[in-house]
């Protein structure tokens, strides 16, 4: 679908993106921990488009299997959650996917 | 009114009440911390009460100034938040207010 095609394109020439809410907590968190590695990510926030939120849930769904927020993509490719994003970080293997991606 | 009566009520009647939503991560976290304590809150699910749910969202606001969940009480005293509750547990004061509001 067109929709499915525009988060493609969205992920692939973002280095990092984040579709999130704007009052969800773990949404809030992951978008620090970027903020405090010096990356600036495209956030999308889901909770302010309109009928178009509920929508691209939908599409993330499908090309990633996860309906939750937040919704993280590096460097095109699916990370996951809050939680994956952490582990990664705590694991050292964020930052080196970050540099990879052109984010830093 | 009729709705802040009856949460006074809930929230003295019961050791520990967590106000919280189902889908949230940060509510699942706190309800996690009480379980892994041998707690058993009473928990509200404010998003399965239908109308109810935003007028109480109301109420505890006007009682605790508090509009967000999770939103935890120990013995009929506003804690607060998740982040609240696990600073307590970390400095060692969350296990003694559960054992004087005979929640453990
Ligand atoms: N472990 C996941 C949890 C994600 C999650 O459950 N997100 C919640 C909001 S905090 C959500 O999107 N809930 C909507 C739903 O479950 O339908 C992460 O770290 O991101
Ligand atoms: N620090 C607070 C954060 C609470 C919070 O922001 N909760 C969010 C959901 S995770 C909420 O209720 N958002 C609704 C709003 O902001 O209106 C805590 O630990 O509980
Ligand atoms: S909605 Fe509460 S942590 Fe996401």
């Amino acid at each position: 679908s067109r929709l499915e095609e525009s988060v493609k394109t969205t992920i692939t020439q973002n280095p990092v993106v984040v579709y999130s809410k704007t009052w969800c907590s773990y949404s809030f968190e992951v978008k620090a921990l970027f903020k405090r590695l010096g990356v600036q990510p495209l956030v999308i926030e889901l909770d302010e488009l309109g009928p178009q939120g509920p929508q691209l849930q939908k599409v993330l769904e499908r090309l990633t299997g996860q309906h939750t927020v937040p919704n993280v993509f590096i460097g095109g490719k699916h990370i996951g959650g809050c939680t994956d994003t952490v582990k990664l970080y705590r694991k050292g293997e964020l930052e080196p996917m970050l540099s990879e991606a052109n984010a830093k």
